[in-house]
């Protein structure tokens, strides 16, 4: 993950948003749930709260426009651009900017959510049947006051649930007409009107008027797109008109003839032939809250990351089951910590619970529930001094004693195992250890000491000056093996190349932890080897990282790595 | 058997199309996000190859330094408008 320069970053953890109009493509109140799921998403997993504000000047303001709509980076039409935001900070810093020449979905295509009818505002069902036929697209079938209505099951005929589909002709949004219905014929600037338009507006949103004159009344709202407006072309949120006519021939549905890239298009007018008014038929359109998660991302202080499954990837892809990649948690941790959150470890009960006193188990259940000594359940240890694999099992060190788990798989947890009864010359903290992957040697850190097994054999302690280390150095606090005889010494933002054989660390060091490994924590109080993977702890979390550099998991060491329940 | 289908092309008003090379192309695309700089481009300083592998790092593309078609293919993705580097 990368940070904007400076880490920038929100000084308090209570961030205020505000939606500051819609698109005419998703409904208000989806739309509002989108923004809410994506606040969601970096809430989880840190300390901060997003509360939404109606007025005012909120941290984070949202806003959809097209091309120029009022900052210096203008969007680009349908695709290429999508949104933008800024990092945080005062006035624009920290808004978000979605490009309304997209198409807005929430990723598998045009969603239609009713109003009135029996449905109770459920989302249109495509296709549905009714009286026999079936229906792509909402309808005015059936009815003679021609409002578009859609099933919501998949069967009218049978469950008879519908609602009414989003048109001029039942509601506006935005302006101050507090979502009154278009009126038509409307008079604006002498003309009159009988259709939604764009005139009299820079900024491509239809419009009409709620009363019969403009000019008079200055009642107006924004036309909602209709499930067959089209995207792009000429006509931006115009529906399309069936049947049109196109090079002579009549088509009711839309079509690609005319074009070499098979994209669907349909006429805005029943003649495209004269009026060469057209745009693209709706596609899966782009799910607003992926988009949204992605740019509040920016908003709370995240760059692009370059991996590629992260959120905070540059590119755009549709994901059905959404989960925040650890590249994003270890970012947004990174500059706010981790939240609260749920608890992991599962409720317990209590020795006081009266029914498990009189319930005939209750011996076997308060033995297992009997405080237990933190110092012998390795799973009670809030953090071990040192983590390290020897001899395929990964070893946790505390105290003067250490625990082993099998790095083959879900293993129980032996221990625990007297760190002296193994390794008689050892004191009972150690900072850091490794196994030589070559010589199978084991090396012993303790404060500015090492110690270095063969076997049973022993050499040490020895000073880390024999290492070639400065007296400044006060311990290494962490080991990674290279290979060819290369471990990195870690401590906190520092580390060292020691050659194992010469056991004297390289020229050209300590370089820092940051520059190498981007992405964890440099006071980190433990690092080692595993499973060819980079691990990083700092409390009770490690960063995993792989050859390449790159974060690519957080997660808590007890349940990940000591399998505890 | 189906009969042969003259296809018909027409050139649709308003839209967008682009008269840019590719180069062209990729070197806007290189300036828009952060790759490289307005004044380094302009005074032709820029050497191309290495943004272009800045920039195939970032996507997880192999790092050719050559403008080849999977790059070209992954610069017409839809993407955030946020510069992948500078600010």
């Amino acid at each position: 993950f990368q940070t904007f320069e400076g880490d920038l970053k929100w000084d308090h953890n209570d961030i205020t948003y505000r939606v500051l109009n819609y698109s005419p493509d998703l409904d208000a109140e989806l739309t509002d749930d989108a923004f809410a799921r994506a606040f969601k998403v970096w809430s989880d997993v840190t300390p901060l709260t997003f509360t939404r504000l109606n007025s005012g000047e909120a941290d984070i303001m949202i806003e959809f426009g097209s091309k120029d709509h009022g900052d210096p980076y203008p969007f680009d039409g349908k695709d290429g651009l999508l949104a933008h935001a800024y990092p945080p900070g005062q006035g624009v810093q920290g808004d978000a900017h979605f490009d309304d020449d997209e198409f807005w979905t929430l990723g598998t295509g045009v969603v239609v959510k009713t109003r009135f009818g029996n449905a109770n505002g459920e989302i249109c069902h495509f296709p549905f049947r009714f009286e026999g036929e079936y229906y792509s697209s909402c309808t005015s079938e059936g009815r003679t006051d021609g409002l578009l209505w859609c099933a919501t099951t998949a069967n009218f005929d049978k469950d008879k649930k519908y609602g009414f589909c989003p048109s001029e002709n039942l509601f506006t949004f935005g302006g101050n007409s507090d979502g009154e219905k278009c009126v038509f014929p409307f008079i604006f600037d002498g003309e009159s009107y009988d259709a939604c338009t764009k005139d009299g507006r820079k900024d491509g949103y239809r419009w009409c008027s709620t009363t019969a004159n403009f000019d008079q009344d200055k009642k107006f709202g924004f036309c909602p797109n209709r499930d067959t407006a089209v995207t792009g072309g000429n006509s931006q949120g115009d529906p399309c008109v069936f049947p049109f006519t196109f090079t002579g021939k009549t088509y009711s549905s839309c079509t690609s003839e005319g074009r070499g890239d098979r994209k669907l298009w349909c006429a805005t007018t029943s003649n495209y032939d004269t009026d060469k008014k057209w745009g693209f038929c709706s596609d899966q359109g782009y799910s607003l809250f992926l988009v949204a998660a992605h740019e509040f991302g920016h908003a709370l202080g995240l760059e692009h990351s370059s991996v590629r499954e992260a959120l905070m990837y540059p590119m755009y892809s549709y994901i059905e089951d959404f989960r925040l990649h650890p590249d994003d948690i270890a970012g947004i941790q990174f500059l706010y910590g981790s939240g609260t959150g749920p608890d992991p470890n599962p409720p317990e009960p209590t020795s006081e619970t009266p029914d498990e006193v009189t319930l005939p188990e209750v011996t076997t259940t308060t033995t297992e529930i009997a405080p237990v000594d933190p110092t012998n359940n390795p799973c009670k240890v809030k953090y071990f001094d040192a983590i390290t694999q020897i001899q395929g099992e990964l070893h946790f060190f505390k105290d003067g004693k250490y625990w082993k788990v099998s790095a083959a798989g879900q293993g129980a947890i032996k221990g625990p195992v007297q760190i002296s009864d193994t390794w008689p010359a050892l004191p009972a903290t150690i900072d850091t250890a490794f196994e030589d992957l070559l010589t199978k040697k084991l090396f012993f850190f303790s404060g500015r000491s090492f110690w270095v097994y063969t076997g049973k054999t022993v050499l040490g302690p020895r000073s880390l000056e024999k290492l070639g280390l400065g007296k400044d150095v006060e311990k290494i606090s962490g080991s990674l093996q290279r290979g060819q005889g290369k471990v990195l010494l870690f401590n906190g933002e520092k580390y060292w190349r020691l050659d194992v054989k010469a056991q004297v660390v390289d020229k050209g060091y300590p370089r820092y932890t940051d520059e190498s490994f981007a992405g964890v924590p440099t006071d980190s109080h433990d690092v080692f080897l595993y499973k060819d993977k980079y691990y990083f702890c700092q409390d009770r979390f490690y960063w995993r990282m792989t050859s390449r550099r790159q974060v690519d998991q957080v997660g808590y060491t007890k349940y990940d790595l000591l399998n505890c329940p | 058997p189906l009969k042969p289908h003259s296809q018909v092309f027409v050139t649709f008003p308003g839209e967008l199309v682009s008269n840019m090379t590719d180069q062209e192309f990729a070197e806007n695309y290189l300036e828009q996000f952060g790759y490289i700089s307005k004044r380094t481009r302009s005074s032709r300083q820029v050497s191309l190859g290495k943004a272009l592998k800045q920039l195939q790092k970032q996507l997880g593309l192999q790092e050719t330094g050559d403008l080849d078609s999977n790059t070209l293919e992954a610069m017409k993705m839809p993407r955030c408008g946020v510069p992948d580097r500078g600010s």
